[in-house]
């Protein structure tokens, strides 16, 4: 039992400072997010460069044979996916704004 | 039915998910409509 | 015996969860390098572009890409004030996040698939805070 007690207490401390680090690396992610939207914002910068361009996915996606769509949409959205046993069907819901749908020019 | 519900629009994230959501249409046993043209799945992402 | 037992279930789900926050440390990690090494690669283009490319040329993060066959059909419908959608398709599709297409696209250096050069981690050490630097190596 002290043996089990003491790697317990290890491993107790190792998850503590995995929770340290993710809440350090989310906090910093959305602090870095949140500074390029409002340099944007306040017409410090032309845009946040925080962009990929349609170039980018056709080099990812093969358009000759995909079709790309874009969805963009505001936080929280809900994606519903059904079972495809029934139906090939994607409901996508938001409450914070208008989503975007578009699909990637092919050239 | 809906059989998995996501919530977008969270920068980066949910990637575990969409995982599972192509895993159950590639793996669903539903009849395509143009199976007789040969194979119509979407072609996975290329890697630079 | 019977505490000897519970002590080593807790130990056993301890591990487990720690095993979880570690894969999700380092995706949030892989996020943070493709998103910098993203900005940075934009920031170099414009000033040799002078300037951003076109808006309609372009999509902000965050968002999620649906690709299909070209030959499916979509049926779609938008309601009005375009907070709601509905697609049906009548053939299979996949659906990744910005973080996905940002790996695919290089971005993250390769380290998803464990695969780096030293010039590589170097960067990408340069782009996650101190303290993280050890796990990258650990990718």
């Amino acid at each position: 039992v002290a043996g089990l007690q003491w790697e317990l207490q290890d491993l107790q401390d190792a998850e503590q400072q995995l929770d340290t680090l993710i809440q350090m690396c989310t906090t910093q992610f959305k602090l870095l997010t949140e500074d390029l939207e409002n340099n944007f914002l306040q017409n410090l910068t032309e845009n946040t460069s925080a962009y990929v361009t349609c170039q980018d996915l056709r080099s990812v996606v093969d358009p000759s044979e995909q079709l790309v769509m874009v969805i963009k949409a505001p936080p929280e959205t809900q994606m519903q996916v059904s079972d495809p046993a029934e139906a090939f069907q994607i409901a996508v819901k938001s409450t914070q704004g208008p989503i975007d749908v578009f699909l990637c020019p092919e050239e | 039915r809906t059989r998995i519900l996501v919530s977008i629009g969270e920068s980066f994230g949910t990637s575990e998910k969409l995982q599972k959501i192509n895993q159950m249409v590639c793996n669903s046993d539903r009849p395509l409509k143009h199976g007789a043209e040969g194979s119509t799945a979407p072609k996975p992402l290329k890697r630079l | 015996a019977q505490e000897c037992q519970n002590l080593e279930m807790e130990k056993q789900q301890r591990i487990e969860r720690i095993r979880e926050k570690r894969i999700q440390l380092q995706e949030l990690l892989l996020q943070q390098i493709a998103f910098k090494n993203l900005v940075q690669r934009n920031r170099h283009s414009e000033q040799h572009t002078r300037g951003p490319p076109a808006v309609n040329s372009t999509i902000q993060l965050p968002f999620l890409i649906l690709n299909t066959s070209k030959r499916t059909v979509i049926d779609c419908s938008i309601s009005s004030d375009k907070f709601e959608y509905l697609f049906n398709f009548d053939n299979m599709f996949e659906i990744h996040n910005d973080t996905e297409i940002l790996k695919r696209m290089g971005m993250s250096f390769g380290l998803e698939a464990g695969k780096c050069s030293s010039k590589d981690l170097r960067t990408a050490k340069s782009l996650v805070p101190k303290a993280l630097e050890k796990y990258l190596t650990g990718i």
